[in-house]
């Protein structure tokens, strides 16, 4: 059996093979390569699980094409609310962030306050005002933004439109529409 | 949203998720990646579990705890106690997902009730995959 190892994922859904291009299918994989490898390196040098699952989920963060950090998707508003959390299996010491708009690395922020607070969870402008505190850097809602992304909202708030018109008109029922 | 689990030399688990939740939600809702014990969860005694998918029903079924418990309270295996959580209780609950896991002898889990899950891993001593779709 394995001494060491890492798994990860980039989101699970509706991944539709005819939808996809060769080329953005191999955008992927690379994506999931880079995490797996940072992730690997730093076990095979003798590093902690602790260090290695922050570094993987960074690479993923960094990317446009996973929803998470940079590639994060747009609330109803317009805005990215990102949230993060990590533990640590030896001491099941956790730490968390919920609701953070400007950290480039949410995870980083989650592992401090793991580590460096007696709380688990730190929510919205808290977290923030925490992540500044430490001396993290706030990127503009610029970094942000991809047009997928945006173009996934503008299409999601047309079908709830439409949604709504049926609904109205009783031909279907609140039940039928989930709302996040 | 994306997450890792891994084992590392010492024997030590960990778990982390990130994500950016869910397209067109409200302001404030928060799904089930910052929630411990739901999309994330690490415990020496048992596995390290990160999930994805639909947030509401990972939280109602509080997923990456189910798994840990069903391995420590059951002895199950964690390739079993992740198809059970996956396909079992959270799947009746409507919830559509999967979730990565390890435990301490090297063994790991990618489970999955959607068409598609990018995922992959990468092992001491074995070579590195990675996926989307089921094949």
């Amino acid at each position: 059996m394995p001494t060491f190892g890492i798994v990860i994922h980039g989101g699970a859904g509706a991944i539709s093979k005819s939808a996809m291009t060769r080329e953005l299918e191999r955008s992927y994989h690379d994506g999931l390569r880079e995490a797996l490898t940072a992730g690997y390196e730093i076990l095979e040098s003798g590093g902690t699980a602790v260090d290695a699952v922050q570094k993987a989920v960074n690479v993923m963060e960094d990317s446009p094409l996973f929803n998470a950090g940079r590639g994060a998707v747009f609330t109803h508003a317009g805005r990215n609310e990102m949230d993060a959390a990590i533990m640590d299996g030896a001491t099941l010491k956790a730490g968390a962030v919920a609701g953070v708009q400007h950290i480039k690395n949410p995870i980083n922020i989650a592992r401090m306050v793991m580590e460096k607070t007696p709380h688990v969870l730190l929510a919205h402008d808290g977290a923030e005002e925490f992540a500044r505190l430490n001396g993290f850097e706030l990127m503009p809602d610029e970094y942000f933004f991809t047009e997928s992304r945006w173009q996934q909202l503008q299409k999601a708030i047309e079908l709830e439109k439409n949604w709504k018109e049926r609904s109205r008109s009783g031909s279907e029922s609140d039940s039928e529409q989930k709302f996040g | 949203t994306v997450g890792a689990v891994a084992l590392d030399q010492s024997g030590n688990l960990a778990a982390a998720t990130s994500t950016g939740g869910m397209t067109n939600s409200r302001h404030g809702r928060i799904g089930d990646s910052p929630l411990v014990g739901a999309g994330t969860y690490a415990n020496n005694q048992t596995c390290a579990v990160s999930a994805t998918g639909h947030g509401e029903f990972i939280i109602r079924a509080v997923l990456g705890h189910d798994l840990s418990a069903l391995m420590q309270y059951c002895g199950m295996s964690l390739r079993d106690a992740a198809e059970k959580v996956i396909f079992g209780r959270f799947k009746e609950l409507g919830g559509t997902g999967g979730l990565v896991a390890i435990d301490r002898q090297g063994n790991i889990a990618l489970p999955f009730n959607t068409p598609g899950m990018y995922r992959g891993h990468y092992l001491q001593a074995q070579k590195l995959e990675t996926a989307i779709y089921r094949e």
